[in-house]
């Protein structure tokens, strides 16, 4: 290529196609392909193996945008850390809690698993035998109110000394103005029995839902501040590449990434990983 | 926001009083990136929309007194088309049970279809046996046997069929099924990967040895264009029946439906439309046109 050059239409179009497919979505694709094109511009020459590095470069800004920081790092710093998790439907919550009980547990931090999703058919046996697996103990639901639930475990949570309490929250679509407001009740609960919490509220979002996890996760953060992302079910083909949009928006950290359905499968978010798999 | 794209994209041949083949270009390129912000895939929007544009292009939208909305009618009704015809019923077996197997990826919502079925086909007269076959999932077969509960019939599992192997449970299940007087067995399956093929193994020898009537995909409405990938693997291992669409009460566009309709030609039968065992409804391919068009 020579200084100024672009590139033909169809390296765009499969450019493009690199980006949409990975569920970059639309206007986030163009931004990217347009903020390329200027870079190719200002060049002296751009070999074609070296696209895919720009575009990774891309990629990888947008994502570094926001805040930064592990919550490895992040859950000693008050006790007991309070942490709410949130989302919509079969995004992989109640196993993501589980994951993160066995992580910490490893740390040797003391942790209290909170089993408030009370509607779900079995929610709260399935979180039991996660409590089993990472070894944590757990406050079961009876049925009926979750706030009352989460008053109850707040109090075991300080008398107890707990340094971790992981509170499980029933799936819920964003657009279900009651179940909005069920969870704000649940912050303010918290927020009254311990000072700071929760201390973190994490999105858990499906890493094969497309364009819709945008709003998801505008609409979660109107209703609670969120302090942080998980992308689950990775492990598929799915490249969860609208997290880089909601990156825009939000500018919260992607704590971590999950891998599959066991124990361990739960990796801290890496972007360069991230960015690699999406251009493949 | 996408209906001011679909909008927008008439209004500039509405305002015309006379109009030239870029104009239905340009108006089709606003629609493709219409399509693409409703989740619909790559390639499928691709071939939709040179379908468009040959219809477009050969129908009289040139010479039309309003050529913004014949450009309208002709994309909308390429989209139901492709959609598929009207609502193609549950396939029932000549001797009972009739068998209906639920496939997907995890957390896709079929162990909450297995119930709404189950519950229809109580409202018709109907004796359905609940089949726990996901042996994974963390108290799978008790959410299952919940919702056996609420509806006042029995539950199939691992229990009673002193067996941890999916498949026995399956097949033991047609023969409990017989002896109980239950004409409908759902058997409700692990979410899986389509690309764990032991797991995919699994399913197919579910398959050859029960033969179920029916095989229903049952798909996420909000999936995005990995939606492609997971139902070109289910239909090339399992052909099945139908396809199932579920969390469509939330605000997604839902163009998954289209993807999965396009690469596998099989017919969506129902929405998935909330958490109770009632919202389930039949699938209009009119309404799911107008919704990923916005
Ligand atoms: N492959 C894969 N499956 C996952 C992952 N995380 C969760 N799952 C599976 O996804 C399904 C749903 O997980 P849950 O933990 O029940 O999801 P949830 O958000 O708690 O669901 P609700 O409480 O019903 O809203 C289960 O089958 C999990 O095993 C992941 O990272 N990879
Ligand atoms: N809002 C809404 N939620 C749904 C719908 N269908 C299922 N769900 C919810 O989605 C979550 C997952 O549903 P399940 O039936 O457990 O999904 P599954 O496919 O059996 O999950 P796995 O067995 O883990 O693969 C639960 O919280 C359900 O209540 C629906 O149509 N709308
Ligand atoms: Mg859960
Ligand atoms: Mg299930």
């Amino acid at each position: 290529f020579r200084p100024g050059a672009t590139l033909d239409a169809s390296t765009w179009e499969s450019l493009e196609e690199i980006l949409i497919t990975a569920d970059i979505g639309v206007s986030t694709s163009h931004l990217i392909l347009d903020k390329l094109k200027k870079r190719i511009q200002k060049e002296k020459s751009v070999q074609p193996h070296e696209i895919r590095n720009l575009l990774e470069d891309e990629l990888i800004a947008l994502l570094s945008g926001g805040i930064s920081g592990q919550l490895d790092d992040r859950v000693v710093r008050n006790k007991p850390y309070v942490i709410l998790m949130v989302g919509v439907n079969g995004t992989g919550k109640t196993t993501t809690i589980g994951k993160l009980a066995g992580r910490f547990s490893d740390q040797g931090l003391k942790v209290l698993m909170v089993a408030a999703d009370t509607f779900r058919a079995a929610a709260s046996d399935q979180l039991g035998i996660w409590a089993d697996r990472a070894s944590v103990e757990i406050v079961h639901s009876k049925g009926g109110d979750p706030s009352a639930l989460i008053f109850d475990a707040m109090d075991r949570a300080k008398s107890r000394v707990f340094d971790v309490v992981l509170v499980d929250t029933a799936g819920r679509m964003h657009t279900k103005v009651n179940l909005m407001e069920e969870l704000k009740k649940m912050r303010r609960v918290i927020e009254k029995q311990i000072v700071g919490a929760p201390h973190e509220t994490i999105l858990v979002l499906d890493g094969t839902t497309g364009q819709n996890a945008a709003a998801q996760a505008k609409q979660f953060a109107k209703a609670c501040p969120l302090t942080g992302l998980i992308v689950t079910k990775l492990d598929g083909t799915a490249k969860g590449g609208v997290l880089v949009s909601i990156q825009q928006d939000l500018g919260v950290p992607i704590y971590y990434v999950g891998v599959g359905e066991s124990l361990d499968d739960l990796i801290p978010f890496n972007a360069e990983d991230f960015v690699k798999a999406v251009t493949e | 926001d996408l209906s001011n794209k679909f909008t927008l994209a008439f209004k500039k041949l509405a305002g015309r009083s006379s109009i030239n083949e870029k104009n239905i270009t340009d108006a089709l390129r606003d629609i493709r990136l219409a399509l693409l912000e409703a989740d619909v895939h790559f390639s499928v929007v691709k071939s939709f929309i040179d379908k468009a544009t040959e219809k477009a292009l050969g129908q009289e939208v040139l010479r039309s007194v309003s050529p913004g909305e014949q450009l309208v009618k002709i994309v909308h009704d390429e989209l139901i088309e492709t959609l598929g015809g009207e609502h193609a019923p549950l396939q029932h077996a000549a001797i009972p049970p009739t068998v209906i197997m639920m496939v997907g990826l995890q957390g896709s919502g079929k162990t909450t279809l297995t119930g709404k079925l189950a519950h229809q086909l109580i409202k018709k007269g109907r004796k359905p046996l609940l089949v726990a076959a996901d042996v994974y999932r963390p108290a799978a077969a008790e959410q299952l046997k919940t919702l056996g509960r609420q509806l006042e019939i029995p539950t199939f599992s691992a229990e009673e069929a002193g067996s941890q192997d999916p498949v026995k449970i399956c097949f033991d299940s047609i023969t409990y099924a017989r002896q109980h007087g239950r004409d409908v067995a759902l058997l409700d399956t692990a979410g899986r990967l389509h690309i764990d093929d032991d797991l995919m193994k699994e399913l197919e020898t579910i398959k050859a040895k029960i033969k179920p009537q029916e095989i229903l995909f049952v798909a996420d409405g909000m999936t995005g264009q990995d939606a492609v990938n997971t139902a070109k693997e289910f239909v090339g291992r399992l052909d099945f029946h139908g396809v199932v669409l579920t969390k469509m009460d939330g605000d997604a566009r839902g163009g998954a439906a289209l993807s999965i309709r396009s690469i596998t030609g099989k017919p969506i039968k129902y929405l998935g439309t909330g958490e109770k065992l009632d919202l389930l409804e039949e699938f209009h391919p009119e309404r799911m046109a107008s919704r990923i068009l916005g």
